[in-house]
């Protein structure tokens, strides 16, 4: 699942 | 999440390790640039100002947390213990910081995804993470033995942003939208910084003989 408009990665 | 990230991540994870083991069982920071620790310190610290606002999920929020933790603690050991501190050769140690930081700062004002502080600081830890290693490069060319420890810690850092680019090739073939050019750009050119090091490595476990980079 994609969240938009976050970082998602570290 | 798929297996290239997680196996990005716990190589980082790893290369901490490695370093945490030097500092606190060894009791030694030899041929560690604390430059470059700096650096990673300032890269987390920047990088997750969304720590507490944007919540992603208890992975993400656990790994932040110990990435900042060890980042700084890292930082006070090499500086201020003791015995650790007495290791640290600062004469070696030479690089500037601001060579690294003020282009990387300007750079994210000119390129980020968004113009907001969060965003602006949020880039700029993406450049400043990519040449973060070169003090720690730096330092192990004029390090004659470098140690296992520190050559294993380098080669897991390298290791990870390999990882992370077999990470972001999979993610733009399975996901929708999946494109970040600053990113991609930034950690490729991160990961080749790596090449030189890769190189020396491999050969020196081939021969089976100490790790030396050529001055």
């Amino acid at each position: 699942g994609e969240l938009v408009g976050m970082h998602d990665e570290l | 999440m798929n297996i290239f990230r997680l196996a990005g991540d716990m190589t980082h994870l790893a290369s901490v390790l490695v370093l945490l083991l030097k500092i606190h069982t060894i009791k030694s920071c030899a041929g560690i640039s604390l430059k470059t620790q700096e650096l990673y310190a300032l890269v987390f610290a920047t990088r997750y100002l969304d720590i507490f606002t944007d919540f992603i999920s208890l992975y993400n929020t656990t790994m932040k947390l110990i990435f900042l933790g060890s980042s700084f603690s890292i930082v006070w050991y090499i500086r201020n213990h003791k015995i650790v501190s007495r290791s640290y050769d600062k004469s070696q140690d030479t690089f500037r910081h601001y060579f690294l930081i003020i282009p990387c700062l300007l750079l994210a004002l000119l390129v980020n995804e968004k113009f907001t502080f969060k965003e602006v600081m949020w880039a700029f830890s993406i450049y400043l993470e990519a040449v973060a290693i070169l003090p720690q490069l730096v330092l192990l060319q004029r390090t004659r033995n470098i140690d296992n420890l520190t050559g294993q810690y380098v080669f897991l850092l390298g290791a990870y942003r390999a990882l992370y680019i077999l990470n972001w090739i999979y993610r733009y073939f399975t996901e929708t939208h999946y494109v970040h050019w600053i990113t991609w750009v930034s950690g490729l050119v991160q990961t080749l910084l790596y090449a030189d090091f890769f190189y020396y490595y491999f050969e020196s476990w081939k021969n089976n003989k100490k790790l030396q980079l050529p001055a």
